[in-house]
């Protein structure tokens, strides 16, 4: 099958009004869940494949971003993000990756210094219910320029030793 | 208590030196009062309640039915974070099942509320349905706008339907409609614009007032046929939700064209992946 179609699929069948409004019972939810998270991990591979044409690495896609947390990013001290942009015009974007280390670098495809920033998660985040993540800090630096339905990837290193937060502080 | 604005070279975000809340807002093109707070309706029904008598119909999936006026959520602590590339006001709260982040990009013609609400205690019987209300000093009399459905923006006008005469029997939630992608007020000078990052109930129920509901947690079904309160009871707890709004203060006549490019770079988010490069360096890669 066209594994985009099993995302677009599912996208329909979400488009009902119970799972627009909510007013599906628990298990009808489950399900609308199950098949958007087939859907979107199909659609990944997908994307994978594009991007080995590319001569990229197999990438790893964190679906939990939005609870601060991501196994690649915080498990590791160098590592790789690419930035896809699917808007047919050029675009800025403020990455945001949970990390576990005190200091970072990133640097663009040309090996160029990209101005970062380390900003501390939450206490809220950290306390969610379910999270394992042992990420303190979210990475935060700006991909300028990304270009029209394409992507620019940054090479991250992460050390826990050196504290480079000192622009930060409490008020 | 902060006396010194926070601004990112576009927007300036004004504190309460007192309350530490957000005061005013300042753009290019704008200066307006704005206080933004949560806030939380009692939804009606209890479980001691027939939801099959409409006269004490819950609320519950198919019907908001808040008992009277929404109640503030006391503001607690605030701190200060400042960055080279964002700065962060970090909002807690006496009910310590929400909070909230504002951040200032640099650069960027937005500020961005970055909200999380829940897991709502419901131990008390009592049904909540929490909302972000932005209140200002624009004029905006009974008017407001929202999308419909990620079409066209629509006029709304408070206590009143285009084609039939209204009896309003439910000042509140007989003026909610869905915002699928962004909300506004406006008035000769300003216009503020809430973009969210998903569809939500919406609506103006004063001059120069907005609000959103972000999360809901009810008691009892609501006998329209779902059979089942809104309780998603995830790690026994109840859901944690956590969202983003993006807020838009500017001129009436560019605010169009500020939401519209706005609303295109956030549901067209450019989608990040990783791979590991532990073994390299940044000039073999």
């Amino acid at each position: 099958p066209n594994r985009v179609d099993i995302l677009r699929n599912a996208m329909a069948i979400n488009q009902h009004h119970d799972a627009v409004t909510g007013t599906e019972k628990q298990p009808v939810a489950d399900d609308y869940v199950m098949r958007l998270s087939e859907g979107t991990e199909s659609c990944q591979q997908a994307v994978n494949d594009a991007f080995s044409l590319a001569g990229l690495p197999k990438q790893s896609f964190c679906n939990q971003l939005n609870t601060s947390s991501c196994d690649v990013t915080e498990g590791h001290d160098q590592f790789v993000v690419t930035v896809y942009n699917p808007l047919p015009r050029a675009v800025g974007h403020w990455v945001r990756v949970p990390v576990t280390g005190l200091s970072a670098t990133v640097a663009d495809g040309d090996g160029t210094v990209v101005e970062s920033q380390l900003s501390p998660i939450p206490e809220e985040v950290l306390r969610l219910p379910g999270r394992t993540s042992t990420a303190t800090y979210e990475l935060v630096f700006r991909a300028d320029d990304l270009p029209p339905l394409g992507f620019r990837s940054y090479f991250v290193s992460v050390s826990a030793s050196i504290a480079v937060s000192q622009h930060m502080h409490k008020a | 208590p902060r006396q010194a604005p926070l601004s990112n070279g576009h927007v300036t975000l004004d504190l309460d030196p007192a309350s530490g809340r957000l005061a005013r807002i300042r753009t290019d093109s704008a200066d307006v009062a704005v206080n933004q707070t949560f806030m939380w309706y009692h939804g009606y029904g209890s479980d001691k309640n027939d939801p099959w008598e409409p006269q004490h119909r819950p609320t519950g999936a198919y019907v908001f039915n808040p008992v009277a006026d929404a109640i503030p959520i006391q503001p607690k602590d605030v701190v200060i974070l400042e960055g080279p590339l964002v700065k962060e006001i970090r909002h807690s709260f006496a009910e310590t099942w929400v909070s909230q982040v504002t951040r200032l990009y640099t650069g960027e013609p937005y500020a961005e509320i970055e909200w999380q609400v829940g897991p709502i205690p419901t131990e008390d019987g009592v049904a909540k349905e929490v909302i972000s209300r932005f209140t200002s000093d624009i004029s905006s009399n009974d008017l407001f706008y929202t999308d419909s459905n990620g079409r066209q923006m629509m006029e709304r006008q408070r206590d009143r339907r285009s084609s039939w005469p209204l009896n309003v029997t439910e000042p509140v939630s007989g003026n909610y409609y869905p915002v699928n992608s962004r909300i506004y007020i406006r008035d000769a000078a300003s216009q503020l614009t809430v973009l969210s990052d998903r569809s939500q109930g919406g609506a103006s129920l004063a001059s120069g007032q907005l609000e959103l509901m972000l999360h809901r947690r009810t008691v009892q079904d609501d006998g329209f046929g779902v059979g089942e309160p809104l309780n998603e009871t995830a790690y026994g707890a109840g859901l944690v939700v956590r969202g983003r709004h993006w807020v838009l203060l500017s001129d009436p006549a560019e605010g169009a064209r500020l939401h519209r490019d706005l609303a295109q770079r956030v549901f067209m988010a450019p989608q990040l992946s990783f791979s590991v490069a532990e073994d390299t360096t940044v000039e073999e890669w």
